[in-house]
């Protein structure tokens, strides 16, 4: 995944993305 | 013996199917544990969607690809399920140490999550026979070339943007992806940036509206959709 650029923010992942707590 | 576009593909296609022989097509104990942890326990909606969309798929893949292959969609739809599963587990393990609880019950009575995750593995293994197919050069094997993206989101009528939200995590949590796969959703993220999330009917628009609203910044003279 070295070349890949993630673009979630630090501490962030996909829960906050479907509005969940 | 010396590494040939054919062998590379079919090594490929061995992987993939090696990562999934041990995966299960249905819920895995652990997965349970996860569902019963829940408020609402998702289970039933789960296998039902998982059911439903399954149909789908198999009768857009046979129009796809010929009604005589139906076999193959029912397979590929199997190999789809067990990385879906997989992945899921995957997910909840990881969101389960960063936000330290146990009940995902907001996410996973989510129909949109499940339905791109779904899509997302789907495409995995969509373009894991496509990129044989591109590399063989085998007539036979051109039969793929209308299940290229965005044909899964279209079929499972997902919007484009939903998707988008779950390939970064799908990428992070798998490890068995392969640099050409990686570089294939990385892709699907680019057209879904630069083209299919600007339909009119994108829930981005809702997104960019809210985004506004919360800063007080709304401007009424110019709709978001322009």
């Amino acid at each position: 995944t070295q070349d890949y650029h993630f673009g979630l923010e630090e501490g962030e992942g996909i829960s906050e993305l479907f509005d969940c707590d | 013996l010396p590494q040939t576009p054919v062998r590379a593909a079919m090594s490929t296609i061995q992987q993939l199917m090696a990562v999934l022989k041990s995966a299960s097509d249905k819920p895995t104990e652990k997965l349970i544990l996860y569902f019963n942890d829940c408020t609402v326990n998702p289970m039933e909606s789960i296998l039902k969607r998982v059911k439903e969309l399954g149909c789908t798929f198999k009768e857009k893949f046979a129009e796809a690809v010929g009604q005589g292959c139906s076999e193959i969609g029912s397979q590929r739809y199997g190999l789809g399920t067990r990385l879906y599963y997989r992945v899921m587990e995957s997910i909840l393990k990881s969101e389960e140490k960063r936000l330290s609880i146990h009940n995902f019950s907001k996410l996973l009575n989510n129909g949109i999550f499940h339905t791109s995750l779904l899509a997302c593995a789907l495409e995995v293994v969509i373009a894991t026979y496509g990129i044989s197919r591109n590399t063989s050069q085998s007539n036979n094997m051109t039969m793929e070339t209308d299940l290229s993206f965005p044909w899964i989101i279209n079929i499972l009528d997902l919007k484009a943007f939903d998707l988008y939200k779950v390939i970064e995590s799908f990428i992070k949590v798998e490890p068995s992806l392969t640099r050409e796969m990686i570089k294939h959703l990385e892709c699907c993220e680019h057209q879904i940036m630069e083209s299919l999330a600007w339909r009119s009917d994108s829930p981005l628009f809702d997104l960019i509206k809210q985004s506004k609203e919360q800063d007080g910044q709304t401007d009424h003279s110019e709709p978001a959709n322009c």
